[in-house]
Parts: C-alpha cells; structure tokens; sequence
C-alpha cells in the first residue's frame, strides 16, 4: 500500500500537468 | 456504453482511473492495520500541480470568448482544490496517527475528488470544443438559404466560391471529431451526414444552374427548377442539423440516440 499511494499521488501529479499542457494551453 | 465520451479524455483519464480503483480496493480488503506511510511530500507535489493548474485554468477561463466555459470552469477548480486540501489534511493527520482510518478515507476522497472534478474540467473544455463546430455547422446552414436567392451565374459563380470553403471546413472539423468519438454509432452518424454533404453539394450547384438557366429562357420550367433546387436544400439542411444534433449528444443522451 505504501508504494501505492506514493504511485498514485505521483501519477495524480503527472495527470493533473498533462491536462494543463495539453488542454488548458489549446487556444479556446 | 462506452465511459469516456472522446478518446482524449480517455487516454488521460483511464490510468489514473484505474488506479485509484485498484487502491480503494486494496484499502477497503486490506483492513491490515498497517501503518501508512509519511505521503506529505507526493502530497504537497499534488497540491502544487492543483494550484499551477488552477492557474492556467482562471487565466484561459479570462481569456475565452466562450462565455459558457468562462461559467463553467470556477465549479470544476473549486472541485480540484477542495480535493486537494483534503488530501493535504489527510497527510498531516496520518503523520500525526499513522493508524488513522478517517485519515485514510479522506485520502480516497481526496483522490476521487480530484479526479471528478478534473474530469468535470475535461469534459468542459470538450463541448467547448464541440461549440466551435456548431458555430461553423450554423454558418453553412445559414449559407444554404442564401442560394434561393441566386437568379445569375455571376450570384452562382460568388455563391459557389464561399459555399466551398465553408463546406470544406465543416467536413474536415466533423471529421476529425468523428475520429474522437468513443461513442462508434455517433461516429458514424456524423460520417455519413458529411459524406451526404459532399455528395450534394455539386448536385446543389447544378440545381441552382438549372433554375438560373430557366430564367434566362423566360421561365419554362422555372416551377419545377425551383422545386428540385429546394429540395436539394432541404436534404443539406437535414444533414447539417443533423450533425449539429449529434456533435451535442453526449453518451448520457444514448437512450434516445437508440
């Protein structure tokens, strides 16, 4: 559980600035 | 029925999906009694993410011209952040009581909660997305209805030579959206009004020359002309406004697509 959640937070963090350079950045 | 309404918020959003459901389960079989790891440093890594995308996202939401996207993004940020600081919470207080299962359960929420609400973020940028093809599909329907207006070659010669363009966009952004879809039966759909469209379009053209050529001929036939013309426009207004219909569909309307 340990690597788990450590897994997971860093896979949030990846998620979360791949949104913002692949979406957010689009021109609206 | 599939879950993810366009591939790219598929491939974003699935793995991290996955695995927070492949932890909550991990956490709800493992009443293990273990104690949780210091998380606060992935934590604060998270938080930091959270708050440089809410950011970007205020500064795009003030930039739009989309003025329901400037609506709709403020809920999904605060969605975001709250989760985020539940997450922090939950890190202090597991470092306080490494045992503590609301502590645990908070994580989870936190985590569920930024994905939704990061979803929700997706998903907004998405028929934002879809808005910008209605506006061209509008602009060709409305051009449509410019041709009952054509009585010389020199109007059908202009009529063509903007008719072009605008067709031509809104096949390649239906198109490419088509591509998007998750949904195959909304895929479709849209594929096959845009290849009608190509197919009628020089069928409008030669209507149109007809009808004109019974003018300068002093009418016979005018009537009749006159008819086939509109009914080709009919057909092309059903096509366009079909497209339109299912461009909004989302895989929520299913039902009555089926």
């Amino acid at each position: 559980i340990r690597v788990g959640w450590e897994q997971l937070l860093t896979a949030i963090r990846r998620y979360i600035n791949e949104i913002e350079n692949n979406i957010l950045t689009r021109d609206t | 029925m599939p879950v993810f309404h366009t591939k790219t918020i598929e491939a974003i959003l699935d793995p991290v999906a996955q695995q927070v459901s492949q932890l909550v389960i991990l956490h709800e079989e493992a009443q293990d009694g273990n104690a949780m790891p210091d998380l606060s440093r992935p934590v604060m890594a998270v938080s930091a993410a959270v708050q440089n995308l809410v950011k970007v996202g205020r500064d795009t939401a003030n930039s739009t011209d989309d003025k329901i996207l400037k609506q709709e993004m403020p809920p999904a940020f605060q969605g975001v952040e709250q989760s985020a600081t539940k997450l922090y919470e939950a890190a202090m207080m597991l470092k306080e009581d490494p045992y503590s299962s609301p502590a645990r359960k908070m994580l989870i929420d936190g985590a569920r909660g930024i994905l939704s609400g990061t979803s929700d973020l997706l998903l907004c940028f998405d028929q934002s997305e879809v808005r910008k093809i209605v506006r061209v599909a509008k602009g060709v329907l409305e051009y449509l209805a410019v041709s009952e207006v054509v009585e010389s070659m020199e109007d059908l010669v202009t009529f063509v030579k903007n008719l072009s363009p605008g067709m031509a966009n809104l096949a390649n952004k239906v198109t490419g959206r088509s591509k998007e879809l998750t949904h195959t039966a909304h895929a479709n759909g849209l594929v096959n009004h845009t290849e009608n469209l190509k197919r009628t379009t020089p069928i409008l053209v030669s209507s149109i020359k007809i009808f004109v050529t019974t003018l300068q001929k002093g009418g016979a036939g005018r009537d009749e002309a006159q008819q086939n013309r509109n009914f080709i426009i009919g057909r092309m207004s059903h096509d366009v406004n079909e497209i339109i219909r299912i461009l909004q569909l989302t895989s929520a309307d299913d039902d009555d697509w089926s």
